[in-house]
This record gives structure tokens, sequence and C-alpha cells, in this order.
């Protein structure tokens, strides 16, 4: 579970100043699916980097699995996120210089952990629900936008994390493939206890969620 | 006006050689607005790129504003495309360290064109039309992801090109500044007389096209 409290972010000073999270209220239980809809600028990704500790907060707090990120250090808050967090990027930031099956594995070598065979089979079974098991020797560039997008949603799932933030998942999917990465995200968290947050413009992927949340100009309408 | 014939591309080789075009036949009639779907991966970006030499054919040809691109030299395909082509990419494609204003000048700056203040009050107007006239300013990474789509856009639109290709302009905007976008595409169609082609997987967005055309593993369906 996470909730944020009087949440406020700022960019930039003076007349350049812009408000992006104008304190914002927010409980997102454990085990549900929420969407987060609103118009290009209104905050929606400011407010996932934020929960996610990816980015700190003006004001307010964040509070995640019972921890206050406020309260946590640099090195303690980038081991709680490698614990507990999932995110798949508006932007993927899929590592140029790794293949796709190395991008999904890393966050598991950076935990530290050992990737056995059991490891690898989960890491292609996964990359095969997401339809793109045949493209994982291959680099982003070779890769469509699509394929990019799921390889960066298999990494974010890799770790089977508390809680997954996604930014506009199916931003680059086709309605077929679009559906079975959706279905996924809802049975991760009815079936595994997982709370799920997207980010997302389309009203056919917001049906999927048990809750739906309007942002306009930094808050929630 | 552009069309291609018996158009194919492959990557790799051996066991993992990827058939991205099978043989496309295509007409794109000068003033129409031209939408292509298809599922991820079937090779709509790969046609798109190869429609406006971005990208070398293995096979067939492409022909542009009656030449055949194929058979143009580098410097001459560069400078063709500066003059008849706007391409908006999947990914954006900004200089991430120029400003917003700086990248949508840059295709007139690279064609050696002065840039009086009749062209910046163009490019300013085309940014308030695409509602990102507020963010000239700042570089891509102060941008949301929607106003970086539509930075790219503006890029694309301000040399007024013969032929405009649009790989999924609208795939992190909300519906109302879609629809804005959408109306203005179609506009640049029906009244400048400018051929458009849009990638799109949004059923609500290739409702503004003029005709639709269907992908599937490397073919028209
Ligand atoms: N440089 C490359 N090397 C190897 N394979 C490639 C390369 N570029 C693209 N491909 C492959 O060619 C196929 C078609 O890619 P393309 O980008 O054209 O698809 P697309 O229809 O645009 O997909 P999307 O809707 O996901 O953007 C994909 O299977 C892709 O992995
Ligand atoms: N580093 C930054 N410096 C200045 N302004 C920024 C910065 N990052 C974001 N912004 C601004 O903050 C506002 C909110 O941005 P955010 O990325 O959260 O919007 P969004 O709702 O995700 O939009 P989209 O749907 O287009 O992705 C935007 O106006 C954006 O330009
Ligand atoms: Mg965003
Ligand atoms: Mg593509």
């Amino acid at each position: 579970a996470a909730s944020a409290r009087g949440l406020t972010k700022t960019y930039g000073g003076g007349e350049a100043q812009v408000h992006a999270l104008r304190g914002i209220d927010l409980d997102l239980p454990r085990g549900r699916f929420t969407a987060i809809m609103g118009p290009s600028g209104s905050g929606k990704s400011t407010l996932m980097h934020c929960l996610a500790g990816l980015d700190q907060a003006g004001g307010g707090t964040v509070t995640v699995a019972g921890t206050d990120l406020g309260s946590l250090d640099d090195d303690t808050l980038t081991i709680f996120r490698r614990e507990h967090i999932g995110f798949v990027f508006q932007s993927y930031n899929l590592l140029p210089m790794l293949t796709a099956g190395q991008n999904i594995l890393l966050p598991l070598e950076l935990g530290g952990r050992r990737i056995d065979d059991a490891t690898r089979e989960r890491a292609h079974a996964l990359a095969d629900t997401l339809g793109v098991a045949d493209r994982l020797g291959h680099r982003p560039a070779e890769l469509s936008g699509g394929q990019q997008q799921r390889v960066a949603i298999a990494r974010a799932l890799i770790t089977r994390p508390d809680l997954l933030f996604a930014d506009e998942p199916t931003g680059n999917l086709d309605s077929t493939t679009s559906a079975e990465v959706l279905d996924h995200l809802r049975r991760s968290a009815r079936e595994l206890g997982q709370t799920v947050v997207m980010v997302t413009h389309e009203r056919d992927a917001a049906a999927y969620a048990d809750d739906v949340v309007t942002m306009q100009d930094g808050r929630i309408a």
C-alpha cells in the first residue's frame, strides 16, 4: 500500500515557476489496481515519481509499505525501492548497450541476487506472456516501440514488487497486446496482492482498474 | 504524393532474420490523410522510415514527389528530405541540449534559412496551436511526455513539408489535446494540400483519416 498527504512539487523559480503538484491526498490500497488519468502536463508523471521515491517532493509526505520515504537517506531509499517498487517509465529508460534480456534481469543483478536457472526461466516466461520472448537477444534500438515498452514492463515486474507504477504502459501497443498487458496487471493486483498504479489517457485501459483518479493542474479533481 | 512498389526490408541474418517488410505496394495521394494501423512489431515504423528516406529498403522502390529515393546519393537525399519531408518519430528524438523552441526551429537552421521575426512568430503560433507555447524555453527533460511529443510535432511541421509522416503522434496525449492535434493534421491535408501519413493504434485517431491501411507481419492486410 502507499499514500500521499499534502504532496506538493514545484519546478523552477520566479515567473517561470511550475506548480506541478498542488497538495495531493491519495490512498493506494494494497492489492488494488488504480488508474490515474488527466490532461497532458497535469502532473501525473510527477506524482508517480514522488510516490515511487524517484523524485523528492517539495512538501507533504509519501508513505510506502508503512515507511515515510522522506525519512530515508539516499542509500536506504535506493535499497527500499529495489526491494519494494517496480516502475515502468513513460519513455522506458532501457539501457541501450544491454540486450532486452539483460535489461529485464538488471534489477535482480543490481540487488545482488544470483541469477540461477529458475530465475532465467521466470524472466523468459514473463517475456513470453508479454510477447517479446523472441526479441531477448536484441538491443533496444533493434526493437519496435511497442516491443521496447513491453521489455520495460517485464523489467519492472521481474522483482515481484509490492508496488508497481506504470506510466502509460500501453501507449505504443495495439489493442490485442494492450489487453494482454492490462489483464496481466489486473491479475498481479488480484492474485498476487500487488498494489498497481497506472497512468493512462485511454478509457479502455482505465476500465481494467478498480479505481480511477483524475488529475487537473496538479490537483486531484 | 508518395508510393511504394514491392518494398522489402530484412534485419539480421541466419535464423534470427526478421522480415520486417515483405513486399509492400502502397499509394499515398497528395492532399490525403492516411492512417496506418496494425499490431506491435508488424512493420509500421519500418515502412514509415523507408517511405521518408530515413532507412534504405532491402528491395523494391519508393517514389516521393516524383523522385525515386533509391536513385539519390546520401547528400542529395538529405537535402531532398529537408525540402519535402517532415517526420514525427515514435520516440520524438528531440535534442536534449536544446530548448523546445530551438528544437522546433532546427530544421530551418539546418536548411540554411534565415530565422527572421516572421519565422519566429510562425513557430510560436504553431507551438500555441499545440498548447506548448509556454514551455519553449525549457529543455526536453523539463517537459512532460505529452509536451515533448507536441514539440516533436511542431518541429516536423515548421518547414511546411509536402509530406508529413507521424509515428504514433498522439500516443501520450489526453483526448482533448489529441483531438486538437488530429484536427490540425487533417486541416494540413485538406487546406494546405500536404500528404499526411500517420501510424496509430487508436481507432479514434484513425477516424480522422481519409483512408486506413492495416499491416500484419510485414504486409498490408
Ligand atoms: N535494427 C533492427 N534489427 C533487428 N530487428 C529490427 C530492427 N528494427 C526493427 N526490427 C524488428 O522489425 C520488426 C518491425 O519493427 P517496427 O518498428 O517496424 O514495428 P512497428 O509496427 O512499428 O511496431 P510498434 O507498433 O511496436 O511500434 C519488429 O519485430 C522489430 O523487432
Ligand atoms: N524538470 C522540470 N522542470 C520544469 N518543469 C517541469 C519539469 N518536469 C516537469 N515539468 C513540468 O511539470 C508539469 C507536469 O509534468 P508531468 O510530467 O507530471 O505531466 P504529465 O501529467 O505526466 O503529462 P503527460 O500526460 O504529457 O505525460 C508540466 O507542465 C511539465 O512541463
Ligand atoms: Mg507523463
Ligand atoms: Mg513503431
